[in-house]
């Protein structure tokens, strides 16, 4: 099964 | 004040009919240097919508003050679908604007529509995009990339995509059975659009939700070609080059748990 990841994970908020 | 005048009616209309399913409220951001420029994500964030749109790709553009315009896109649709594709369209708002006037003329002159979109605050999160290279960049027929996204959604609700340097295969497996669509890279002399470029620095072993990539190539209506950009294990970027500007897709992959 696979998960799907956020972009939060590889980006910051600016 | 903001006052940006299309050639044609149809570049909006085609921009936020592709978005509109993985975006809702959006904040358009103007100003006179860089245009109109948006950046939005999706509820699940997942999905990054980045969309350039430099004064040059306005046959009229002005704005003398850094202006931010919050639009619900159902709304903006709404109003966009009254106006035809070859018609002009301005855009236009006060400085501290509640409302945007979107304006369509026909090329004939004798017809002029105007409507008035209330405009909303909006707070969204804003993430920094710093250039990335990437372990390979695919360009193809955006069309071509469209079909095999459609076509394997009904497979499986992922879609694998392996790179090699000559070959870019997409791979579903789900409760119906299995599939494989490989493209593989040539050049069309006759006609640019149609080659397969595939530039790899590594190969390239990544899956994605079916779902998202069938919102991303909602986008073939305004570029003949997409680049795809892959790195394993990292977003995935998708663009769609416009006539001074651009539409971007930053989608998170998934991965075996």
């Amino acid at each position: 099964k696979m998960k799907q990841a956020t972009l939060l994970s590889f980006f910051t908020r600016s | 004040m903001l006052e940006g005048k299309f050639e044609s009616a149809s570049l909006m209309k085609r921009l936020v009919e592709a978005i509109k399913d993985s975006v809702k409220l959006c904040n358009f951001n103007c100003s006179q240097t860089k245009g109109i420029t948006l950046q939005a994500i999706d509820d699940s964030r997942v999905l990054l919508i980045s969309l350039k749109l430099d004064p040059g790709c306005f046959e009229g553009f002005r704005c003398d003050k850094n202006l931010v315009l919050g639009l619900d896109l159902e709304s903006l649709s709404k109003v966009l679908k009254q106006g035809n594709n070859e018609d002009y369209l301005t855009l236009i708002a006060e400085d501290a604007p509640d409302n945007l006037l979107v304006v369509f003329e026909d090329p004939k002159k004798d017809r002029i529509s105007e409507f008035s979109l209330k405009l909303m605050d909006i707070d969204s999160d804003v993430l920094s995009i710093e250039d990335m290279d990437h372990d390979c960049s695919i360009t193809l027929p955006s069309s071509d990339f469209a079909k095999v996204a459609r076509d394997m959604r009904t497979l499986s609700e992922s879609l694998q995509i392996l790179v090699t340097k000559d070959s870019v295969k997409f791979m579903a497996s789900g409760p119906i059975g299995t599939g494989s669509v490989i493209i593989k890279a040539h050049t069309d002399l006759k006609d640019g659009k149609e080659s397969i470029k595939i530039d790899l620095n590594k190969s390239v072993n990544v899956t994605f939700g079916a779902k998202y990539l069938n919102d991303i190539v909602k986008a073939s209506t305004l570029a003949e070609t997409v680049t795809i950009k892959l790195t394993n294990k990292i977003p995935a970027l998708f663009e769609f080059k416009l006539q001074g500007g651009y539409l971007r897709y930053y989608l998170a992959p998934k991965f075996d748990e």
